[in-house]
């Protein structure tokens, strides 16, 4: 078995992520922490669903769904079918499985949805897929917010990110945290004007440190800011239910990278990880639990 | 790959061992 997009339920109590025994088979499961029991989803046989998230009252699922098509680049075998990622949708379900629907109808990459604390939005991001072949699968990554009231979508950022993480709403839903690397657009510069190369550089090295930003929700035309830019690599960044924000960074280039806990206060508390690859993280809502994928 | 949980509070992981078998959770 193989893991991917890992998260809690409301209560802490339980893991939710995918498990795949194949490439062609992988399914939302649920395990409680306590019993142990594991249970999943079983998705239709032309579709993929990951990267659930449960919501604030444990009665739905926001999760990708990718339709399921046959291979077409040359390696890839013809009598099989792969997700096919540039047209996955954000859908949205009953917890109990049924009244399964699509939240977005568009073209582009899709990724990591989350509700927000009040479990009436849910926030997610955005791209365009790359050339078959390319080492990542998308990139030009911004938010997005959709409103479950009115079904109405928002675009939060518009910063083109090479590659970002899970959006994750502060309580009171009005700002979110969210990683972003390589941002290819900034605040009053147009893309590709070499006559701004030294602003462009300077942007750079301002965000080199940090990937880690706190954005407001409900307008486009925000600040580029990094947080916690004298640690290096400050990128994960996730809040729990009490507004504490965490991340993973190191002190400096020669330490090793740990998992940092800054209070409402701005106070920072951190743990040294283990020496291993850590492919995805979540902290749980009652900021007790750190779940790794590694 | 593997999932870990680390207890914030007592600073201690826990590899999560997984049963093979699953239960479908239907409607």
């Amino acid at each position: 078995f193989s893991y991917a997009a890992i998260s809690f339920t409301p209560d802490s109590q339980k893991l939710v992520f995918n498990r795949c025994q194949e490439s062609d088979s992988c399914y939302i499961h649920i395990l409680d922490l306590k019993t142990k029991a594991l249970s999943y989803y079983r998705s239709p046989a032309d579709q993929e669903w990951y990267a659930a998230k449960i919501s604030p009252s444990g009665e739905q699922v926001v999760f990708v769904m990718a339709p399921m098509t046959s291979g077409y680049l040359p390696k890839e075998d013809k009598n099989r079918l792969y997700s096919d990622f540039g047209n996955a949708q954000i859908a949205i379900m009953d917890a109990n499985g049924s009244n399964v629907r699509l939240l977005t109808h568009s073209k582009g990459y899709k990724m990591a949805p989350n509700f927000s604390w009040s479990g009436k939005k849910v926030i997610f991001a955005q791209g365009d897929m790359r050339k078959p072949g390319s080492k990542t699968i998308a990139s030009h990554l911004d938010a997005y917010e959709i409103d479950l009231e009115n079904g109405h979508i928002q675009r939060l950022t518009n910063f083109r990110f090479f590659q970002m993480g899970r959006p994750s709403y502060l309580p009171g839903d009005k700002q979110f945290v969210v990683d972003g690397d390589g941002p290819s657009k900034f605040p009053g510069i147009a893309e590709n004007d070499i006559s701004t190369i030294d602003i462009l550089r300077a942007f750079e090295k301002k965000h080199r440190n940090s990937q880690f930003y706190i954005f407001n929700v409900g307008t486009e035309a925000q600040a580029l800011e990094p947080k916690f830019d004298q640690l290096k690599g400050a990128k994960s960044s996730m809040a729990d239910a009490q507004g504490n924000l965490y991340f993973r960074a190191q002190p400096s280039s020669a330490d090793r990278v740990k998992l940092y806990r800054s209070d409402t206060k701005g106070s920072l508390d951190s743990w040294e990880l283990p020496n291993m690859q850590l492919w995805f993280s979540e902290i749980s809502p009652n900021g007790r639990l750190f779940a790794v994928i590694s | 790959n593997s999932i870990h949980v680390f207890d914030l509070a007592g600073g201690k992981w826990e590899e999560i061992s997984l049963p093979a078998d699953a239960n479908p959770i239907k409607p």
